[in-house]
């Protein structure tokens, strides 16, 4: 099969910093 | 009446589908709470090329917030496993495996030509088709220098209460013990505490079972070679610096344990097929103070084999041995001022930096060269122990 190339969106990503201010849906541990 | 639909069997794509639901269960069954025994005799970085069918089934239902969601919940439960295990050398080097498979893989199946010039035709049907993730990329690399960071400090934490006794106190040379400087002989044996006494060979079965772990997780081969090349620069600075503040081991018999000992961690290199990584040309400055305590120093003829020997030393090191060069018994004479003032005069118009001691916290920049994997997504298996029975293969 041929690839048909395509234009790809860019997903812009936040620093790896400013990831950590972020709420993801993982529970923070307990301490 | 319910019309059930035979569906052909399709065949797995090397893609992996779960509910938004269950991104959370995703990451604490794949990272925060996984332990890497857990995938003994698994495919080495198996989480990661898990999570990279997670990312790619994503990628290929256009789900833009999914991805992100996925990504950012992913990264950051590796930054929390790493910094809850932040003294573990066995985690740390498995995230560090899996974080740069997982950069890998988004470089090889991004769809950018010059990372798919080793895939198979099959390998670039798994290529990413909607998102370019260039910046998850750089984000990925970053949290890989982090790692590699921790692991370098967990090693590092290690091994060096280990180094002084093990390559300046301990004497494995036979006949070596009666052949101490004049007064040193008691007290240097005394100061050598017997909880903190360490031979050669507990150091290097240390970095044995570092390499050994590194190994299994498949650490990137070329990481592997600059962890040790860091490693051997901290055996370097930290032995070189005891030395140049300690006048019972600068002596002709330390010199000549000394050499002995830097043979055999060169040795422990070829044996694990290290020598490209630069390891070795680090203890360069140690290698030539162990010969300058093993040289004479008397006649201007002495001098000059000095200054042309030691290249790796600055002028401020090579006056400081000498200047604590300690005789071994009666016979041996003392190194005169005015032969330290012979090599001060040729050293001169070398202009080397006045600092004596070298930075043992000095750290080389990493790098994570490329390294795509032969293997294709469709053919890895997801064992039932770490119960991700809630992806479904597409």
């Amino acid at each position: 099969s041929t690839l048909r190339p395509r234009p790809r969106v860019l997903l812009k990503a936040p620093t790896l910093a400013e990831m950590e201010e972020m709420n993801t849906s993982e529970e923070e541990d307990s301490p | 009446r319910q019309v059930t639909v035979q569906r052909k069997e399709k065949d797995f794509q090397g893609m992996l589908e779960y509910h938004r639901d269950d991104e959370a269960l995703l990451v604490r069954s794949l990272v925060t709470e996984l332990r890497p025994q857990a995938l003994v005799g698994a495919v080495p970085c198996l989480p990661a090329y898990i999570l990279y069918m997670c990312v790619r089934h994503a990628d290929y239902t256009n789900d833009d917030a999914k991805l992100h969601s996925l990504l950012t919940a992913t990264i950051n439960g590796i930054k929390r496993v790493i910094k809850k295990h932040s003294e573990d050398f066995e985690v740390t080097s498995f995230w560090l495996a899996n974080s740069c498979r997982l950069l890998h893989c988004l470089k090889q199946y991004s769809g950018d030509e010059g990372f798919m010039t080793q895939n198979t035709a099959k390998q670039n049907e798994h290529c990413l088709k909607n998102f370019d993730l260039t910046e998850y990329r750089q984000v990925l690399s970053d949290l890989s220098i982090h790692i590699y960071q921790q692991l370098i400090r967990v090693a590092e934490g290690v091994l060096q209460p280990m180094i002084v006794s093990a390559m300046l106190e301990n004497e494995s040379i036979q006949g070596l013990s009666g052949m101490k400087p004049m007064g040193y002989r008691k007290r240097s044996s005394s100061m050598v505490d017997g909880e903190n006494s360490y031979c050669l060979e507990a150091v290097m079965r240390q970095m044995t079972t570092f390499h050994t772990v590194m190994g299994d997780q498949g650490l990137d081969p070329e990481i592997i070679l600059q962890v040790f090349r860091q490693l051997f620069y901290m055996i370097n600075a930290v032995t070189l610096n005891n030395l140049l503040l300690r006048k019972d081991v600068c002596s002709w018999s330390t010199g000549m344990q000394l050499r002995y000992n830097i043979s055999q961690l060169e040795e422990w290199l070829r044996g694990r097929n290290l020598q490209q990584s630069g390891a070795a040309q680090t203890l360069e400055p140690l290698i030539q103070a162990a010969q300058l305590l093993q040289l004479k120093k008397k006649t201007p003829e002495d001098a000059e084999a000095i200054c042309s020997l030691c290249t790796a030393l600055s002028t401020q090191q090579i006056v400081k041995i000498l200047n604590l060069y300690t005789p071994l018994n009666e016979f041996e004479e003392r190194v005169t001022v005015g032969f330290i003032r012979t090599i001060q005069a040729q050293l001169q118009e070398r202009n080397d930096p006045p600092q004596l001691l070298l930075d043992f916290k000095h750290m080389f920049p990493v790098v994570f060269p490329f390294n795509p994997s032969s293997l294709t997504m469709d053919s890895i298996h997801i064992p039932a122990s770490l119960n991700l029975e809630f992806l479904s293969e597409v």
